[in-house]
This record gives C-alpha cells, structure tokens and sequence, in this order.
C-alpha cells in the first residue's frame, strides 16, 4: 500500500520533471511529501524553477507560469495513470501565444494515448485539433451545435 | 475505450436534443461567451454519475434541467447518453460498445441505464471506478480549475496518487 | 450614515443596471439587500439575466458572462465613487473577442474622467489604449520596460 | 489627480531601474508570461501603502525585493515611487506635484518619504484615505481577482458602500 503509493509518486514525480521542463524548454520542477517518514498520510509540495531564475514560492510565480506548471503535473498524471479521455475547459486561458503553441504541442503528442475535448478560445489549441465544434446561440437562451472548420474560425475566435 | 458520441436533451441551455459525435485525438469546442460550451462539460461530468450540484454549479439537481428563455418554456425532465467504443474491454463488461444514459425529472426522480437495461447510480459509478474516470480523476478540468491543482493543500493533492495506485 | 449608504447603494444600483444593460447589449441586472431593515448590516446580492435568458443563479452563468457581470459592478461603482486612477490586471481574460471589444470600449467612455493602467493580452484592450508599454525579460530573471506601438504587439501578442 | 510617473529599483523581478512615464487616459501594459508585468501592479500596492505581503504574492516581505536570478546576485533593498500631479489638489496638501518613495531593506528596516520628507507608512494611509485609493478601493484589480466582486459574501460586497459613503 505505502509501497504502491511511493512507487506511484516517483514515476510521477520524474514525469512532472520532464514536462516541466519540456513546456518551459527549461527549468526544474520537482515533488516534494511534506512527510516522508509517513507515506499513507503525507502531503506533495510543488516546486517550481522557471528557466534562468531563482526557486521561490509557487505563489511568486506569474498567472501563465502557474497555468503551465499545473497543466505539467496534469500531463504528469496522465503519463503515469492514463484515462481513457480528458476533458479540459479554457485551461490555457492565461498562458501567452508561444505557451498556448507549447501546451497545443504536448496535447498531441499525449493524444496518442488519451482522446482529448478541449473547450477553448485561442487559435493555438484549435489549429491542433483533429475536429472542431461550434456552439452558438441563433436563438437566445438555446444552445446549438455545428461542426465548423479553422478558416470559420477566424471570422469570430481569434483569441 | 473512447467516447464516440455525447447525446444531450433539455440539460441546462441544451433545449433542444443535440447531438456530439467525436473521434479519438483532440476535438475543440470552440464558441461565444455564454453559448454552452461549459454545458456540454456538465452534461459529460453528470453522466458519469456526478452527485453534488455544487461541481455542475447548480444549487440543486433541478437547475440542470432547462429553465426555458423568454421564448421558451421550461422542459420537465433532462437526459443525456455516452456511446463508448469498449472495443479494449477497458469497461469490465462483454460489451463492445457501451451507451450509459442519465435522467432526471423536475419532480425529483432519477432513472439510469447501462446498454438499455435500467440501473442505479452506484452501476454507473463502479463500472467506471477503476477507468481512471473515477469521481477522484483528473479526467474533466472545469473552467478555471487548472490552478486548483497547485493550490490544493499538499494533503489534498494526494488524490491521483493513490486513487491510481 | 444609513441614509448615506442608502443613497449610495441606490446610485451604485443604478448604473450597475445600466452598465450591465450596455456590456451585454440588453439584459437585466440588480442589486439587492439582503437585509433592507438594516442598512448598516445588510449584504448585497447581484441578480443578473443575459438577454434572452431567464433569471437564474449566478453560479449557472458562463465563466465570460460572470466576468462582464463583475465589471459591469466595478464600473458602476467608478462611476459613483470615481478614484484618479485605477489598475486592471488582465480581467478581460475570460471573454471572447466581441466581449472585449465592449469592455475596451467602455474602458474608453470612463477613461474621460479616470486614468486607466491595463495589463492585457488582448488585442481588443491594446485598440483602445493611449500608450503601450511592453514588459520583456532579454536577461533571464531580470525584467526590462519598452515603450512599443500596436503593429509591433501583433508579432507577438495577438491573444 | 493622475499618475505621472512610476519608478521601480530592485522591486521584485525589476532589478535594475525603471521608469513608467504616464498621461491620463489608458495606459496597456504587454508582454510575455512571467516578464513582470502583475510585477508593477505589485509595486504600485506596495507604494501606496500596502501591508500584507499576502496581496502582493509574497509569503514574507523580504520576497519583494530582488532575489536573485542565476546570473545575478540578489540586492540588499528595493525601492518604489510614484510621482503624482495635483494640479487639482485631490490629494489634501499644497504641492502641485506629490512623490511618495517605499525603501525596504532586507534586513528588515523600512524608509518612507512624501516629497522628500521623511515620514511613516501611517502618514501615507492618510494621505491617500479620501481620494478613493484608500485600501478598501477598488483602484486596482489583480490578476485572476475580477470575480471576486461576485463571488465575495453579501456582507463583503459593502466596502464601497460604506467607504466611499
Ligand atoms: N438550466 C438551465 N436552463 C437554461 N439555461 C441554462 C441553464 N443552466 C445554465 N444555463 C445557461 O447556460 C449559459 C452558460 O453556458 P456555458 O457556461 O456553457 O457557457 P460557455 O459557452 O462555456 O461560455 P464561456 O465562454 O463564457 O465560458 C448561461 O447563460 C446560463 O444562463
Ligand atoms: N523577489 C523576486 N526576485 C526576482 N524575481 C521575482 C521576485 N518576485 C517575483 N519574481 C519573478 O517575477 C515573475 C512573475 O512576474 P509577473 O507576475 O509580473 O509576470 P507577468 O508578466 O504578469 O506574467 P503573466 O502574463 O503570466 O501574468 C516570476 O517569474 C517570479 O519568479
Ligand atoms: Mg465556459
Ligand atoms: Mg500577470
């Protein structure tokens, strides 16, 4: 049980370091219990190096810097314990233009293994996506779907 | 496993029955402010047998049925269905696909089913318990969630670990 | 000093209405106390209704319409009690393109009596600016502040 | 009243000097993440008086001055200040044109100084308490912070009401 448990945390700790490290293109993130002399009832810090700069607490860390960092312990898990789909509403909602190109990336790579359904604005994410849907409101208060292509896209979502 | 379709009728602003159907790889839902998008999240995350309204942002189960607009009227009752390809057997059953659906009425009842056969919340929760799209799994990020996941007390962040283990 | 409140609370009121009515072209917003027995003590809740749609929870609002709730409030209570000068840190981060374009353009009306600092990522919000500045980091860890001009912004920043 | 002019030395991620030149109207602030942009907001709290380093990121208030990048060494202090013009007095004292300067060292110590006078943080609360930038004011809306303005309880929502009234 405790086994398990430490054997679980390694391999997500070692995947969570690489995915940090690949969405930062550098930079160290590591897992840290808060109580390794009690598996069953520790707790995980994270802590984060962005590239070039001094580790400090998480909370110093811009709003996008957060996001990324999340979204690496997330790709983590799915790498470690994967589920069949994930779905993911506006989680790269802070990042910039290159970052959402970068998250867009490790997304298809991890879509090998995982069907992802990502609810989104910005155009990084769409122009990687094997099929889009439109949701729109012709009539007010009535959601409505249709399937739409990229070139659409721009006429209303560039963000 | 994947999912193949998503099959919505009055649930929240989805009036009308509404149909997804979806591939493996990645599909983008993409619209205005305020069309749905995050609905059809709900809808998926309620199927798979969610029980506090509160993670459906709702204040009670009622609130996930249409409430009509200023032209329409308010439905009775919600209902939404997955078709999953369980080519894999990832889902331990005999089935090669597998269509759960959800019902809820105004009045309060709920119905189930699995594959046609009426059923209660607890078969849907354990035929997915050990998925990964358990109630612990990382399987739905709602919008502005992402975060959560750092700022989670470290106890609270211990979730995937054993949940997975 | 109840009747001050009082009186406040009805001017802030007011124009939360208006401005709510403005930002989503239509639609009803109020606020409401939650205890008018006693004006020294009493909460305040907002009640919002898009156009088109019934009156609901605020919770069941979109993660776009909450925020043009939310700046619609902070609008209004700008208008009733200005300050010289106010900064916003990306709170446009949630709405679509024809959203900001209604938040900058809001932004524009208030800024004939207030000063306004916004840090964006969005095109829309850049539009509608006076000056731009551009925060960078070429030496890692240390940042550096450049004035630049919105054909610049597009090579980088177009969200 | 409006800000002319904002100047930043060893504040956070800004270690060398800096100067933000300001009119009135709107000002955009751009760039990639984690340049320091939320980093001048930051400056700016904490000049007009900010306490809890908790509203600025921080878990201590040594960790608003200049850590360090791996280049670099980390600085001894950092120091913020803004320069305002009052032309229409807004602000309640004579001059037509007010600075307000924050030093804070890491040892500790704190110097504050209002038109090259030496004063106390206290004297700067005060002088900013009736002009709307107060500390309950709503002159500056941080980062992930606009939804807030609903999601805080009934009770919380009075701030404005009462202060401004
Ligand atoms: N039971 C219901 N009946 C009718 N409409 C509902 C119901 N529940 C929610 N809605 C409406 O659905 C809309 C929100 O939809 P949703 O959250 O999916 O938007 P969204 O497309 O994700 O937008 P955003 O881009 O802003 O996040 C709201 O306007 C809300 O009033
Ligand atoms: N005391 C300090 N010394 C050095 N660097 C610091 C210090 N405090 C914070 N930082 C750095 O400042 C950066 C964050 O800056 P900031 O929050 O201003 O980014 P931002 O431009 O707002 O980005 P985003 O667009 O993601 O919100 C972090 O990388 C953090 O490590
Ligand atoms: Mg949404
Ligand atoms: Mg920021």
């Amino acid at each position: 049980m405790a086994a398990r448990f430490m054997e679980t945390f390694q391999q997500i700790r070692v995947e969570f370091g690489k995915a940090f490290h690949s969405l930062f293109q550098g930079g160290e993130a590591d897992l840290v219990l808060t109580n390794p002399a009690d598996p069953l009832t520790t707790g995980i810090e994270v802590v984060a190096k962005p590239p070039g700069k001094k580790l400090q607490n998480l909370n110093l860390l811009s709003g996008g810097e957060r996001a990324l960092t999340a979204m690496a312990l997330l790709f983590a898990i799915l790498r470690v314990r994967p589920v069949p789909f994930c779905v993911l509403d506006e989680v790269e909602a802070a990042l910039d233009e290159a970052n959402v190109a970068r998250f867009a990336h490790e997304l298809r790579v991890l879509a090998a293994d995982t069907q992802f359904i990502v609810i989104t604005h910005r155009r990084g994410t769409m122009e990687e996506a094997d099929a889009l849907y439109g949701v729109t409101m012709p009539e007010r208060g009535v959601s409505s779907l249709v399937s739409v292509r990229l070139s659409d896209e721009m006429d209303y979502e560039t963000a | 496993m994947y999912l193949k379709q998503i099959d919505i009728l009055g649930f929240k602003s989805f009036a009308d029955k509404t149909q997804l159907v979806l591939s493996p790889g990645i599909t983008a839902i993409v619209g205005p402010n305020g069309s749905g998008k995050s609905n059809i999240a709900d809808a998926l995350r309620w199927v798979l047998g969610e029980q506090s309204v509160r993670n459906l942002r709702g204040s009670k189960m009622e609130d996930v049925i249409f409430a009509g607009s200023e032209l329409r009227k308010a439905t009775n009752f919600c209902e939404v269905s997955i078709t999953l390809d369980n080519t894999d057997h990832h889902l331990p059953v005999a089935f090669e696909e597998v269509t759960i659906t959800r019902r809820a009425f105004r009045s309060g009842e709920s119905e189930y089913w699995i594959n046609r056969q009426p059923c209660r919340l607890k078969d849907i929760h354990e035929l997915f318990m050990d998925t990964g799209l358990g109630r612990e799994a990382y399987s739905i990020i709602g919008q502005g969630k992402i975060e959560e996941m750092l700022s989670t007390r470290p106890e609270d962040r211990r979730g995937p670990f054993e949940d997975a283990a």
